[in-house]
């Protein structure tokens, strides 16, 4: 027995031939995050506090889908959530329908060792966020150019994308046009 | 959507799990991130964070879905969450990162690709998309 991370940014429809300039920072932004783990576990953190750790500097990399980065909603706001659990004890914290809390994960942690609860959603988690002195921004700070451009491709299409979607076709656009789903339902 | 999972030499286990969800989605919508057993789990036999279609996840029970198959059945981490992303989530819809309390990992995916890495105390380290 011994100790193990593992870490993911998100699946989906990743293209093989994905460029270099789109690859390599998440690439790198892995190997960043993954070292943090490591280096919490060797110096004997609890795997609570190391999932938690990890989790927000991948919050904090735009290039992911979550904390800044977020993908944007059908009227282009954001609204994250997130979870968190200890194996051992079962304890367990998740959050939804946040506007302006910069590391959710966190947030989902209040929830579990502050509450009596392990779910908070909306207004209510909001407002807890404020209660709790977590930091928070403007809705402005999650929204990314890249994220307005795929809003905007996915609602010409009339779909919703998991994390890594390939461009939308016009002849594949054209396509769905009548379909109930099209492919909206995987991505 | 990002997450990690880690257990420690005492066999301890969490898992954390983050996203923005789908792009386009309606006002109000959760996916299957906060949804406890779904796209999160953790008890003493391992943890899991999954990523990919919400909806997807949050029917198929997934993450505590390798819980159950290794409690239930008896069977390795890897070999439950094989069983769980290739047999009970249709393709295209979910990728996992999972631990054991024994140091096991595993990063099965039924999409086309998936960001992720993994590290052990043994000096294995993996970074990988597809």
């Amino acid at each position: 027995m011994g100790w193990a991370i593992a870490l993911h940014g998100g699946a989906g429809d990743i293209p093989l031939s994905l460029p270099p300039e789109r690859r390599l920072p998440r690439e790198a932004a892995l190997h960043h995050c993954l070292q943090i783990g490591v280096a919490a576990l060797q110096s004997q953190k609890h795997p609570l506090d190391v999932v938690e750790l990890v989790v927000r500097e991948l919050e904090n990399f735009p290039h992911f889908n979550a904390g800044k980065g977020s993908v944007l909603t059908s009227i282009g706001t954001v609204e994250m959530e997130a979870a968190i659990m200890d194996g051992k004890t079962m304890k367990c914290g998740a959050v939804s329908g946040l506007t302006t809390v910069v590391n959710a994960i966190s947030l989902a942690r209040l929830v579990m060792e502050k509450t009596p609860h392990i779910y908070l959603a909306f207004e209510g988690a909001e407002a807890f966020a404020r209660e709790q002195g977590v930091e928070t921004l403007d809705t402005s700070h999650f929204v990314t150019p890249e994220n307005v451009e795929r809003l905007k491709r996915a609602k010409e299409a009339n779909r919703v994308q998991i994390d890594y979607t390939q461009p939308i076709q016009e002849d594949v656009k054209a396509d769905e046009k009548g379909k109930e789903d099209g492919d909206s339902q995987i991505g | 959507t990002v997450g990690c999972v880690a257990v420690d030499n005492h066999g301890n286990l969490a898992t954390a799990t983050s996203t923005g969800g789908f792009v386009n989605k309606m006002v109000g919508r959760i996916g299957d991130t906060p949804v406890i057993g779904a796209g999160t789990y953790a008890n003493n036999l391992c943890a899991v964070s999954a990523t990919g279609k919400g909806e997807a996840i949050i029917c198929g029970t997934v993450a505590r879905d390798v819980a159950a198959v290794m409690e239930y059945k008896g069977l390795s981490l890897e070999k439950a969450a094989a069983y769980v992303v290739n047999e009970r989530v249709p393709r295209g819809n979910v990728g996992l990162v999972a631990v054991s309390a024994t140091g096991e990992v595993t990063m099965p995916f039924n999409t086309t690709g998936m960001f992720r890495a993994c590290a052990t105390e043994d000096g294995f380290t993996e970074i990988g998309i597809y």
